[in-house]
C-alpha cells in the first residue's frame, strides 16, 4: 500500500503544473524511497525525469513496489481542485485501479477526497547513463524563463553560447535578432541571485524555443535552474525540490 | 533554423 502525505499540496501542484503540457500519460512508480517518473514527450525530444524522495513527503510508506499510470490532464483537475496550502495524502493498494488523493484544510475540519482512474501505459524507457557534462550553469530560475520567453518572440531556436566566464543566450529571427548576456555574479547576501558558471569547453549550442518555454514552467518550484551541457549533447535541465528533483533532457538541433 | 534531434539518437531503449 502507498499512503504518502505532503504537509502542503503545494508542491505536488507546482510539478504536475511543470510537466502536464510536455507529457500527457505517465507511469509513476513508487517505492520504499519514493515516487519517480521517466516520461518523454511525443516528439521524443524533451524527456522529463521526476524524483520525489520520501524525505519530500511528511509521511511516506510504500510496502510494495506500486506503478500509477497516470493521465495528467485528469491529474491536473483534481489537483487543482486542492489548495496549495491543504495538506495532500496520496493512497493506493498494492494492486490499485484507483490513485485517491485526499485535501485536508489545516485551519477548518474540511476534507476533499477525490479518485483518479488509473491507466495501463505502455511507455519505453530510455537509459541515461551518468552523462558527462563540459559545462554547468546555476543562475536564478526566472531570469533565465524571462530569457526563454523574450527570445521566443524572435525566433523557434535559441543558441546558448558559454564562454569562461559568461553565457550568451542568442536568437536570430526574420524580423530581427537578439541576445542576452549573463556574467557569473556572487550575492552573498541573496545566493538565489548568483550566477555561478563551470566550464570545461567552451560551448555552443541551439534547442528549440518551444520546449525551453515548457522547461521553464518549473520556474515556481525552486529559485535556481541548473544547465548542464555537452558539445552535440541533449542538455538537462535541473530544478531542485525539497528533496528530489525534476529534470529535463532536451535534444539539441543541428544546422541543416 | 536548424534540424531537431530526438533523445534516441542518444539514448538507447531498455
Amino acid at each position: 500500500m502507498l499512503e504518502g502525505k505532503f504537509d502542503e499540496a503545494s508542491l505536488l501542484k507546482k510539478v504536475i503544473d511543470a510537466m502536464k503540457d510536455s507529457v500527457k500519460l505517465c507511469n509513476f512508480n513508487c517505492t520504499e524511497n519514493g515516487i519517480s517518473v521517466q516520461a518523454i514527450d511525443d516528439s521524443r525530444v524533451l524527456l522529463i525525469s521526476l524524483l520525489i524522495e520520501a524525505g519530500s513527503f511528511e509521511d511516506y510508506r510504500c510496502d510494495r513496489n506500486i506503478v500509477l499510470g497516470l493521465e495528467m490532464e485528469s491529474l491536473n483537475k483534481i489537483i487543482k481542485n486542492g489548495n496549495a496550502s491543504d495538506m495532500l495524502t496520496l493512497v493506493a493498494e498494492d494492486s490499485p485501479d484507483a490513485l485517491n488523493l485526499i485535501f485536508e484544510d489545516k485551519r477548518r475540519d474540511r476534507i476533499a477526497e477525490y479518485s483518479l482512474k488509473l491507466m495501463d501505459i505502455d511507455q519505453d524507457f530510455l537509459k541515461i547513463e551518468d552523462m558527462k557534462f563540459d559545462a554547468v550553469v546555476n543562475m536564478p530560475s526566472a531570469e533565465f524563463a524571462k530569457i526563454c520567453r523574450d527570445m521566443k518572440t524572435l525566433s523557434e531556436s535559441l543558441q546558448i553560447i558559454i564562454t569562461k566566464d559568461s553565457v550568451k543566450f542568442n536568437s536570430e529571427g526574420d524580423f530581427g535578432s537578439g541576445s542576452v548576456v549573463i556574467k557569473s555574479f556572487t550575492d552573498l547576501e541573496k545566493t538565489e541571485e548568483s550566477v555561478r558558471i563551470t566550464l570545461e569547453k567552451p560551448i555552443n549550442l541551439t534547442f528549440g524555443a518551444k520546449y525551453l518555454n515548457d522547461i521553464i514552467k518549473s520556474t515556481p518550484l525552486a529559485s535556481q535552474v541548473t544547465i548542464k551541457l555537452c558539445d552535440k549533447q541533449p542538455a538537462l535541465f535541473e530544478y531542485q525540490l525539497p528533496s528530489g528533483y525534476l529534470r529535463f533532457y532536451l535534444a539539441p538541433k543541428f544546422e541543416d | 533554423d536548424g534540424l531537431q534531434s530526438t533523445l534516441g539518437e542518444f539514448f538507447p531503449t531498455e
